[in-house]
């Protein structure tokens, strides 16, 4: 599903050069559950940005389902975003200017569903994260956690191919935490690929095999007890 | 220090009331280290508003040091928030315009403090949370926990009398969750008062007691073994 070779992504800031990612080589089997560990600034979210076509590498070889991404245009890459990847981000991204309800409808907004479909499926999803007491209110009206909940509500709706959550627990208890995993482990007995970044042990039990990113490079890749 | 009785805050969405504290009754001496846990929405961050004068109960008494903030105006309680509290925001934020020296800096250019001490103050606390080699980025070209390690050293580098800290560890692996919180009792040590909101038990367990916020109410004041 996704085979990555000597992945280098780095960042210019003024006259620095930043590496965050030193030469990645990743290979992840359609269907399988990874979590990603590393300290803070290792280049987790900068690998799941290139994993999610959401930024190109510097360089290296990136092949997703059979597809070379490297020539793919920016509309192609938006395509397999929108169609085939649900990424919930380490800070949200939420639309302020609209309530939860809508921000979860959005993609689907995008794929074309029908109206009355959309709207079953978005309230569905709020309810199942816990937030449909909440589905007026706008983002900043909502606690941490639970803007939280709306990312990731918007992520899974479109019940996408590939998920790709970067800290989805960040800022749960760990009762509400669990839950959130449950919603994460049905949908990817159904078959998802699934990446989640995490610094949580807890969650990153919850996978077969851990990727230990440090300093911009994988350290180790761990294959726990099948869970 | 802190005396809180019948502390309520309602806040309003359109028609909807949500009452996020609903009589929260809390004393905390001179000195102390206190945890806040509870489930996602619970009122934690509506409670360290109040506590740290961001936002006003909507009724109760609040007591701060022997003042009772209901007789203070905007400008008096701006006052005690630069002088005598450092916050650290569970959304960090930071001045996105600026570089991380700058936002570390800025508290004590508020406080009148003289260019070269603050400089060297705000050198030193970004180093101590491990970021001297970011000093000239900005927030946006930063990690996730590298954003919240500048909202921690922004907290303290004035060395507030009260620290009051939103889930600081929320995006940082263990090992830098440690040295974070390696800081902090470094602080208490030194006479503080200080109260962390936090999901996580590791961090919690460095307290010798917790509060556990329960919809809007404390449903426990937990006297855990002193460490
Ligand atoms: N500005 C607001 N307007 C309306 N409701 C709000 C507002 N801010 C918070 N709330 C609601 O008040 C309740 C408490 O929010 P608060 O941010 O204090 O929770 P929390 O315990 O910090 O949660 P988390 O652990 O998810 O950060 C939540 O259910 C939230 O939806
Ligand atoms: N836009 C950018 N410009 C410059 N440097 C950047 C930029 N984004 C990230 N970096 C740097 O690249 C490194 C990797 O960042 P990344 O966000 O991938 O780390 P991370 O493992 O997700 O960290 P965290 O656990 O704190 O979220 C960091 O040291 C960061 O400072
Ligand atoms: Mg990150
Ligand atoms: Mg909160």
């Amino acid at each position: 599903m996704i085979t990555m070779q000597s992945i280098v992504k780095e960042y210019r800031t003024g006259e620095v050069v930043v590496q965050a990612l030193r030469g990645v080589d990743l290979e992840v089997e359609r269907g399988e559950l990874l979590a990603i560990m590393g300290p803070s600034g290792s280049g987790k979210s900068t690998l799941m940005n290139v994993i999610g076509c959401l930024d190109r590498p510097t360089s290296g070889q990136y092949v997703l389902g059979g597809v070379d991404v490297s020539t793919l245009d920016d509309n192609e890459l938006a395509a397999i975003r929108n169609r085939k990847i649900g990424f919930v981000f380490q800070t949200f991204n939420l639309l302020s200017r609209t309530d939860c309800f809508h921000n979860v409808e959005l993609p689907l907004i995008y794929g074309g569903v029908a109206r009355k479909v959309r709207q079953e499926r978005a309230r569905e999803m709020l309810d199942k994260v816990g937030l449909s007491h909440r589905m007026r209110h706008h983002p900043n009206e909502l606690s941490g956690g639970e803007r939280q909940r709306v990312a990731i509500a918007r992520a899974l709706v479109n019940e996408p191919q590939i998920i790709l959550a970067d800290e989805p627990t960040g800022n749960l208890d760990s009762k509400t935490g669990e839950e959130i995993l449950r919603i994460f482990r049905a949908l990817h007995a159904e078959g998802r690929t699934m990446i989640l970044v995490t610094h949580e042990r807890y969650v990153a039990e919850h996978a077969a095999r851990i990727v230990h990113l440090l300093d911009g490079t994988i350290a180790e890749d761990e294959r726990t007890s099948q869970r």
